[in-house]
């Protein structure tokens, strides 16, 4: 860490992990909404945060109560509810809570997502504001905006970690704009997009809409008609002129000719090759207020529901009863096995469930409970 | 049957020593007032109504120095326990 400018973490990759959990919530929710916190910052900034299971990352959490050998006893429900040292070594970093407080993840007792959150920004080296509206407030607000952190929060955690020069960047939704990557953006675009068949082309989102088959990148789009490998291809705004950003994640809903795409907490609604209205936010299928962006979607056409995967959870929604079903979210490698790492895009096709993660595709076979293959992305593009 | 209620009765009596107690405390958390080594914090003592004022500056409330209402629901309020000003 360093004092030149109050105290930071000299690098931009940094280590948590949980040590003592709390009894008010199941340990997987514990895991994810931590993580949520974490990606709070992750995407404001060039901060990374890599989880570990030992007991010198850079940031320990602990749920504690009253003495816990640190010389700021917690004082029983209300009062303090957490507190974080700033960036250094051994203690430097970590953060309690007080577990005589009731934690939870929704509305009532205290929300942990928000509070760990706020703390976090302590961890990484920042100070209480005194603007109500900064996540970075000292007291605890039960409602917050759509968008954790005020523009004085994103301008603070930049200020103090600069982005990384010269890092290429494979995924700038992670708070780092196309504008910062000439690779990307500007003349070299069209010139790598016409090498779809590059080695390590991944993909944001892949779905069916009406009878083709549609891969996103970015702000890019392939449409392959058929089996036919006469792709279209260029920016997504060419055929959807409405949707100027990236998409996460897309889902094809038969029954209704209906595909929809999600960018963060928003989503799209397309019949036939037309965006419909206006964007909604995704709280509609159910999700927790916390729940601020996933990762990939599918529709299973032989059980009617739609799964959601974000990190290591995943939910399932049902699309016949339009409610989200109950016992969610799940870990992915508990019921998808074999499929234990973030998952960029998901398809599903006649009993099969394509998972795409990273250059590689898992085609796994929903019945039989196992994956049976594993093939290149690009060749879905006739490479 | 008549309830007997005992807070009801002794909180006019003592509340403004609990406030008083609530705020010393605070202010000792949050921003850096010194602990008394003799006798009791004095409401009106110098240092404790100039953090006071640091307090009421800091939240945006009217900075008087006085441990008025919203100066006392603040400092009820739950919070994070890193103190406000640099320590």
């Amino acid at each position: 860490y360093s004092h030149i400018q109050g105290t930071r973490w000299n690098k931009n990759v940094i280590t948590y992990s949980i040590g003592r959990y709390t009894r008010d919530l199941p340990r997987n929710t514990v895991d994810s909404l931590v993580e949520s916190a974490f990606s709070v910052w992750a995407r404001a900034s060039s901060l990374t945060f890599v989880r570990s299971h030992t007991r010198n990352a850079d940031i320990m959490v602990e749920f504690a109560t009253h003495e816990h050998g640190d010389l700021y006893p917690f004082d029983g429900p209300r009062g303090t509810l957490a507190h974080a040292f700033g960036p250094g070594l051994g203690v430097g970093g970590d953060t309690h809570f007080d577990d005589d407080e009731h934690w939870t993840a929704g509305q009532t007792g205290f929300n942990l997502f928000v509070v760990a959150a706020h703390e976090f920004g302590h961890a990484l080296g920042l100070k209480h504001s005194r603007n109500p509206q900064s996540l970075m407030y000292p007291t605890y607000k039960s409602s917050h905006s759509a968008n954790l952190l005020s523009n004085e929060d994103i301008a603070n955690i930049n200020a103090l970690y600069s982005p990384v020069r010269g890092r290429p960047n494979y995924f700038p939704r992670h708070g780092w704009s196309s504008q910062n990557n000439a690779w990307l953006s500007g003349s070299l675009f069209p010139q790598l997009m016409e090498n779809k068949c590059a080695k390590d082309l991944t993909f944001d989102a892949v779905s069916t809409v009406g009878d083709a088959t549609f891969f996103f990148r970015e702000k890019y789009l392939w449409i392959k008609h058929n089996e036919q490998y006469d792709i279209k291809e260029g920016p997504i705004t060419n055929f959807m002129p409405k949707i100027e950003s990236s998409i996460d994640a897309a889902f094809w809903v038969p029954r209704r000719s209906t595909a929809y795409l999600i960018h963060e907490s928003m989503f799209w609604t397309v019949k036939g090759s037309l965006v419909k209205g206006k964007p909604r936010a995704l709280t509609h299928f159910g999700f927790p207020a916390w729940v601020q962006d996933v990762d990939a979607a599918v529709h299973v056409v032989k059980t009617g529901r739609t799964l959601f995967f974000m990190h290591d959870i995943y939910w399932s929604y049902n699309e016949n009863r339009r409610v989200m079903d109950f016992g969610y979210p799940k870990y992915i490698s508990e019921d998808f096995p074999g499929v234990n790492t973030t998952i960029n895009a998901a398809f599903y096709k006649e009993g099969f469930i394509y998972f795409f993660i990273g250059p590689q595709v898992h085609k796994y076979d929903y019945t039989q409970k196992q994956v049976v293959e594993v093939e290149k992305a690009n060749s879905w593009l006739g490479c | 049957a008549p309830t007997f209620m005992p807070e009801t009765e002794s909180t006019p009596s003592t509340e403004p020593q609990v406030d008083l107690k609530l705020a010393t405390e605070y202010l000792q958390q949050y921003y850096n007032l010194e602990k008394e080594t003799m006798g009791r914090m004095k409401r009106s003592g110098p240092s404790f109504t100039s953090k006071v004022k640091d307090m009421q500056i800091f939240f945006g409330l009217n900075a008087t120095g006085v441990l008025d209402s919203d100066t006392l629901e603040l400092m009820r309020s739950p919070r994070c326990g890193v103190p406000d000003v640099e320590d």
